[in-house]
Formats: C-alpha cells, structure tokens, sequence
C-alpha cells in the first residue's frame, strides 16, 4: 500500500496561458469523478484505468488510499478469482499421494497473501 | 473547485502537454 499525498493548493491563485490550457486539457480528458481526489500527476494519470476497473469506489477510499494501491487492489481481486478457480480445478482433479500438493499449498498461500492485501485497502 | 484542484497540480509539478499527450 502506498501513502497518499496531501494536496497542496499554491498560495496565488492567479494561472498563465500555458497552465490554463494544461489544466482545461486535462479536465477534457478525464472526465469521470475520480479525478476531484487526485492529489499528485501520477493518480490523474492513473484515474482512467482504476475507474474503467471499478466505478463504484466510495469517497472514503479514493480520499485515504492512493490510486495505485487502488488499482492492484482491484487486479489482486480478479486474480484471486482466477486462482480460487484453479484451486477447484485442482481439488476436483483430486490430490494424491503428495502429488499436487506443491501446487495446492502455493496456490493457498497466494490467495492468502492477496486477499490480506484487498482486505487492507478495505 | 476542480479547476483550481487540477491547475494547482498544473502548476505544482509544472505540467505540460507532454503530460497530457500521456492521458490520451
């Protein structure tokens, strides 16, 4: 999990030409209402893809957590789908005699590890 | 407001159309 910056607004609040057109460029293109609690270049870059991935993300995460950790939180929920799947995959094919075992134990331990992770982030 | 959020960030980092042309 990586920490949030707080915003910092800069004392005047008078804009140039340039900046002006930065800014209304940026507001432009991403438009979704994710974009009022980015609080540093990389999470209005990163803003599109984690809201394309889950738009229903409430206030209280998108203000606490930076969008990154946002982000691998919701790649680590589908891979935690995508292994449970291989983990009954695993079990219906049935573990004999160690054989497998390997497998089935690092699965676990992954899913383990990511779902810790998720629950973190809340 | 959002502008004066996204302009102070503009102007913080001094961004440019390089950052923008990376959103596209």
């Amino acid at each position: 999990a990586r920490a949030k910056e707080p915003f910092v607004p800069p004392l005047f609040s008078l804009s140039g030409e340039d900046e002006y057109g930065v800014t209304m460029a940026i507001l432009g293109t991403v438009n979704n209402p994710y974009l009022p609690f980015a609080t540093s270049p990389e999470e209005i870059l990163l803003c599109a893809p984690l809201y394309r991935r889950n738009p229903r993300l409430g206030s209280d995460a998108l203000a606490r957590h930076h969008f990154e950790t946002l982000l691998f939180a919701e790649i680590a929920g589908r891979e935690i789908e995508e292994l449970r799947e291989r983990l009954r995959a695993l079990l219906k094919k049935g573990v004999r005699h160690g054989e497998g075992h390997a497998g089935l134990s690092s699965l676990v331990k992954r899913i383990g590890k990511l779902r810790r992770f998720v629950a973190s982030v809340g | 407001t959002l502008f004066d959020r996204v302009n102070g960030l503009v102007r913080a980092h001094a961004l440019d159309v390089t950052f923008v042309a990376r959103l596209t």
